[in-house]
């Protein structure tokens, strides 16, 4: 009696109306007990809806590898160079999607930055000749994802640009 | 005397915040699925 | 104006119109949403409550008349059936596509529709909850709000504060569907309060401004748990509401602990004294950006420590019990006047005690809210005092200011209280004491000085012991341990002025000497 460990002053002299709430809410508890929510109850699968439904043999996959979402996968292709290409297909090509959120974490890790106007990524090829607090100006590579229709200018390519104004209000 | 915290699941030394990838009370295991993310709107 | 056979019907067909666009054809979407909006179903009116109570019902029903065993049964946690959630998860989209789609010009209409949806939502599970009673199944509706809550909280990503305002209606749903009111929800609640799109969002989002509503939802929590919790043998479900508890405030601990330092009061004054190690959790917090000394440092100097005169953020009103119960003039009035013989002193154990029909039902005689804002609030004006008087003066508690320190109409307070109450009274008084042994800061150093002080003045041995109990009992339990409780405990066995180690008490049983020899060793 001199702390709680040991018997407890409670539950003997409940008043009814106390001990009928209590009563009910336990039966109530044991009740959910048995209907408690499920993993799967909360798991709600990012349906992947392709832009162009093609109908593809049965022996090719038909949902996608869940490899996709994680992180691991695309820091991967960050990191060995190679995979620059890769990041700028899911970038462009499954927007609103984890992976874009991913590919884009990469790319700014090589220091790629996207220019909110031209919605272009656009690199330092060296430092720039002028840099203020409101822009920075030399030149820059950026990845020319514009394919026009009729393929006359062949884009999905990393470009030169010499003298560019890089305006940071466009920074995302 | 309480539970030994440590065995609930919860990576209580972790760096990173819990809460992103906090499955459920009641599961010991990280949560599934997409976490928590937002594209920026100038990405679409 | 619709009689309700017409008005079923109609809702039916326009449902399963819906039903039937392609999940993925988004251009179909805002002409079926104008239609909606030109039948008048949209306005917000109690046409628009019958419309989605109608479709709350329909999706409901049809999840539940999926499951594979009759849910009356009752079944084991493993045994649940699956359910299809194929017409909950189309009504969440109808719900998040009006909200996106909905011809209402932006801010206020479309937030007022979703409070119209969100106040069907609720009282239609209270509702079901109230008439099926333990045949009631929460997991249509638990699916309802995972589908609500990523597309609902982040609508506007770019309106940070429209975010914030959907994120406080689902606060205030959560409120209204609280444990205390839906018991038979509780399992799912817990798992949505502390959904990653939700709780973890209105602790970041506003600079603080959620803070309040998940103090709220946890206080509403630890308010149901408290009953069960008193007794240390938990039956299963309870025992399990109760770890899914403690996942939760660690989760907190870890990220948000901030939020557990400065709503401490509340959280203490609901969690019953018998769960040592879930109020430990709340009391071991510390800003992110302390660091904490090791409280085994030798010749540790805590009247240096930078931080130990910063006062600790308290968010909870500390004097609301005080005023509740009309204490408060009274305790400022003997603060100010230190009146000799006032009845203030003598009265003040009978004003701490609860009526018998309250103490029945709180399982304590004691009005522990009241004693624990009583203990903290003049505490904190002495702390003033203190400081005020020197305000160069290194620390709150250093010895040199005994004598003078010790003429306090505070200390006259807690003197009074530890000789007048009983024994469990006492037991609550030098709890409300020890919870304020945290991080460093000057209700800690003041707090540990009080313990320590009451422990060395007074004479009784008994009361001697319940200064130590409260201690170890704080300190025997699983980790995490209260940084002020570890610093005040060391103080009290190594300091020679306290005489420890010849307390016969600390040999009143064989296990009870071999747990002081342990702790010995353990603090070198």
């Amino acid at each position: 009696d001199l702390g709680t460990i040991g018997d407890n002053l409670s539950g003997s002299t409940i008043n009814s109306g106390g001990m009928h709430d209590q009563m009910y809410n336990l039966q109530m508890l044991e009740a959910a007990f048995c209907k408690l929510p499920q993993p799967k109850d909360s798991e709600r699968p990012r349906t992947y809806t392709p832009r162009h439904l093609a109908a593809t043999p049965p022996s090719y996959p038909q949902v996608q590898a869940p490899t996709v979402n994680l992180p691991a996968f695309w820091e991967r292709l960050g990191v060995e160079g190679y995979g620059t290409d890769t990041l700028f297909f899911a970038f462009y090509y499954q927007q609103n999607t984890y992976q874009q959120y991913l590919a884009a974490k990469e790319l700014k890790k090589q220091s790629w930055r996207y220019h909110r106007k031209y919605n272009t990524w656009f690199q330092r090829h060296e430092e720039p000749k002028v840099a203020t607090d409101e822009y920075e100006q030399g030149t820059y590579v950026y990845f020319d994802f514009h394919i026009a229709n009729d393929d006359s200018q062949h884009g999905w390519c990393q470009r030169i640009k010499t003298e560019f104004t890089f305006e940071y209000n466009y920074l995302e | 005397l309480g539970m030994d915290l440590t065995t609930l699941g919860l990576n209580l030394n972790s760096t990173e915040n819990l809460h992103k990838t906090f499955g459920s009370p009641w599961s010991d295991e990280p949560a599934k699925g997409d976490p928590e993310f937002n594209v920026p709107q100038c990405y679409y | 104006d619709l009689d309700a056979a017409d008005f079923r019907e109609q809702a039916s067909k326009l449902f399963e119109k819906w039903c039937e666009l392609p999940s993925t054809d988004d251009a179909a979407c805002p002409d079926y949403i104008l239609q909606l909006h030109q039948n008048g179903l949209l306005k917000g009116d109690e046409i628009t409550d019958r419309f989605f109570r109608l479709l709350t019902e329909i999706s409901v029903a049809h999840c539940l008349s999926s499951e594979g065993i009759n849910s009356s049964a009752m079944q084991s946690p493993q045994q649940v059936q699956s359910m299809s959630f194929l017409a909950i998860d189309i009504y969440g989209k109808l719900v998040s596509s009006i909200l996106k789609y909905c011809p209402v010009e932006l801010g206020s209409s479309k937030f007022f529709l979703l409070s119209k949806i969100l106040a069907v939502t609720v009282r239609f599970i209270q509702k079901d909850a109230e008439e099926r009673k333990g045949s009631f199944n929460p997991r249509p509706y638990f699916r309802l709000f995972i589908n609500f809550l990523p597309d609902l909280s982040s609508l506007e990503p770019v309106v940070d504060g429209a975010n914030f305002q959907i994120l406080i209606a689902f606060a205030n749903a959560f409120h209204a569907l609280q444990p205390l009111k839906v018991p038979a929800f509780s399992f799912a609640w817990l798992e949505l309060v502390s959904h990653r799109t939700f709780m973890p969002k209105l602790l970041t989002v506003n600079a603080q401004k959620g803070w309040p509503y998940i103090q709220r939802l946890l206080v509403d929590l630890l308010q149901f748990l408290e009953p069960f919790l008193r007794n240390a043998e938990m039956g299963q479900p309870v025992n399990f509401l109760y770890k899914g508890t403690v996942r939760v405030l660690l989760v907190l601990l870890h990220d948000f602990p901030e939020f557990l330092c400065d709503y401490h009061l509340t959280f203490c004054d609901v969690i019953p004294p018998s769960c040592i190690q879930m109020r430990n959790i709340i009391l071991s917090a510390f800003p992110r950006n302390m660091r904490l000394p090791d409280p085994s440092t030798p010749n540790l100097k805590i009247d240096l420590l930078p931080e130990i005169r910063e006062p600790p953020r308290i968010l909870s009103e500390v004097d609301a019990a005080l005023k509740i119960n009309q204490m408060k003039t009274d305790v400022d009035e003997y603060l100010k006047t230190r009146q000799q013989g006032s009845l203030f002193l003598t009265e003040l154990k009978q004003r701490l005690l609860l009526l018998p029909s309250d103490a029945a039902f709180a399982g304590t005689r004691y009005n522990v809210p009241l004693i624990n804002s009583l203990v903290l609030y003049v505490g904190m004006q002495a702390i003033q005092q203190l400081q005020a008087r020197s305000p160069n003066s290194q620390s709150t508690g250093n010895s040199a200011l005994w004598p003078e320190f010790s003429l306090g109409a505070s200390l006259d307070i807690y003197m009074t209280l530890i000789l007048d109450l009983d024994t469990e009274g006492r037991y609550l008084f030098l709890n409300a004491v020890a919870n304020q042994l945290r991080y460093p800061n000057n209700h800690t150093h003041y707090f540990s000085f009080i313990l320590l002080y009451l422990f060395a003045k007074s004479n009784q041995e008994i009361i001697q012991e319940q200064i130590t109990r409260v201690l170890l009992e704080r300190l025997i339990v699983n980790k995490p341990h209260p940084w002020g409780l570890l610093i005040t405990f060391i103080e009290l066995i190594k300091n020679p002025r306290y005489n420890f180690w010849n307390r016969s008490f600390i040999r009143c049983a064989p296990e009870i000497e071999k747990l002081f020899e342990s702790v010995a060793r353990s603090c070198g």
